[in-house]
């Protein structure tokens, strides 16, 4: 409970219209960012000890978040061999989400769904603006884009995330095998 | 027949080559003239000491003139297709660039804008828009905007519901709302509406038109209170912002229904959580 209040009271803090358009002092802009940055942090905790117990795959100790995924910077997509990587739906339908992770081009990943089924992936190469963001500390220069379909309300799915052998180079990649549904 | 960029009959889109603002959008095998750019309002500079020389600034905002465009098109327009989202990857200049894209099977196509660190060299303040535009379109001057969220509240043009505005001198901010989801045209048979990732300032300046405010940098105070021009840098240059605007259009009485879900999956996102395997394990031994 104290680790997700803190996140609670942030957010109380921005409802000012300040915090919300941006207009405020420069020092007091960055002081929200920095409330917000520890606020998430401490939620983060909660969040994964409480996901570690549910979903196979993610210890505690193991459990990372992305936040620059928005400068398509992600340091576990980028290095890992292989990582297992969990969406939790907050609505209260089922939803689907196109899945975009920053990888080092030229690496092919295959991705394995709750059921084993391999998903279809695509590799898409970043605009070259996006390369050039000041302060982005990344090696990646593609995504990798998969569908991660009917994520349970307010529910999760785990996925398998393996880089292929080097010898793999995306080009050669054949069409990824396509699971049984997105056959039919 | 013929190719479609992004996406397909049913829903796509295919950029002009020989001028990347126009498009040919397809909605339901229908060809739709679409015209998508970046402009740049500069800001009016003012000493604040009566109201008609006030300064365009973080609590207001004053354009000096019409907007002025932004992309020089040196560079051609990149396609990317294949099973997964088809894309066309766009640099309108130095700090402006955009990808347009399609999931499969998704109902929206997705503009992803990228703007910054816009530059300080002429001392100018710069108010970059995003502008929609499809020619023809009859919505009568009037258009929706929603309330955080919620319903959808009609705006008319240089008109206000509780008294009879008399000429209006501000002309562009004077009709430019907070769009903080939502922001429709509809000319009764078809719906047409650009959805924002964050609040941003928007309008529909002439029918058939959506603008939305996605970046600003400005170098004077408005003397409303903060003391401080809204020129906010990172690593030692103007910030770089990056963000999108999902665009819809259909018939009306469909059109409700991809709108609000579109809104709910898109700004209560799904949370990303990582688990690295420090060894390579096949799925039956992780299962």
């Amino acid at each position: 409970e104290p680790k997700i209040t803190v996140l609670r009271e942030t957010m109380g803090v921005m409802q000012h219209h300040d915090a919300i358009t941006g207009t405020e002092k420069q020092h007091v802009a960055n002081d929200y960012a920095r409330l917000l940055n520890e606020a998430i942090e401490e939620c983060k905790e909660a969040s994964c000890s409480i996901l570690s117990g549910l979903a196979t795959g993610i210890e505690t100790t193991g459990c990372k978040t992305c936040h620059l995924l928005n400068i398509s910077q992600c340091e576990v997509s980028e290095h890992s061999e292989q990582f297992v990587l969990t969406l939790y739906n907050p609505l209260s339908r089922p939803v689907t989400e196109f899945v975009r992770l920053p990888i080092a081009a030229e690496t092919a990943y295959t991705v394995v769904d709750p059921s084993g089924q391999s998903l279809t992936v695509q590799f898409v190469p970043l605009p070259n603006a996006v390369l050039r963001i000041p302060g982005r500390k990344s090696s990646a220069t593609a995504e990798l884009v998969f569908q991660a379909k009917d994520l349970p309300p307010l529910g999760y799915k785990s996925y398998l995330i393996t880089k292929q052998s080097s010898s793999y180079d995306i080009k050669s990649l054949p069409r990824a095998k396509r699971s049984a549904e997105s056959e039919t | 027949g013929g190719p479609v960029d992004v996406g397909d009959r049913r829903l796509g889109i295919t950029i002009d080559e020989s001028d990347p603002k126009r498009f040919v959008l397809y909605v339901d095998n229908e060809e739709i003239p679409l015209i998508q750019e970046f402009l740049y309002y500069k800001s009016m500079v003012g000493d604040n000491s009566v109201d008609y020389k006030r300064a365009s600034g973080a609590y207001i905002f004053r354009p000096d003139g019409e907007p002025l465009p932004l992309c020089d098109n040196q560079i051609k327009p990149r396609r990317v297709s294949g099973p997964v989202v088809q894309e066309i990857h766009r640099e309108c200049n130095e700090w402006v660039s955009q990808v347009i894209r399609k999931y499969n099977g998704d109902d929206n196509i997705e503009f992803e804008w990228l703007v910054g660190p816009i530059p300080n060299d002429d001392k100018i303040g710069k108010e970059v828009i995003s502008r929609f535009r499809i020619p023809f379109y009859k919505n009568n001057q009037t258009f929706y905007t929603d309330s955080n969220g919620r319903e959808m509240l009609k705006r008319i043009l240089n008109y206000r519901p509780s008294f009879s505005l008399k000429e209006n001198v501000e002309n562009v901010s004077g009709n430019y709302y907070p769009i903080t989801s939502r922001i429709s045209l509809t000319d009764q048979q078809t719906r047409f509406s650009i959805l924002n990732d964050r609040s941003q300032g928007g309008s529909s300046l002439q029918d058939g038109e959506i603008e939305l405010m996605v970046h600003r940098r400005i170098f004077y105070d408005d003397a409303f209170g903060v003391n401080e021009a809204l020129n906010e840098t990172a690593f030692g240059v103007g910030l770089v912002a990056r963000g999108s605007h999902y665009l819809t259009l259909g018939s009306v009485d469909k059109q409700f229904v991809v709108e609000r879900l579109l809104s709910q999956r898109k700004l209560i996102q799904p949370q990303y959580f990582f688990a690295e395997k420090q060894s390579v394990v096949s799925y039956e031994e992780l299962k």
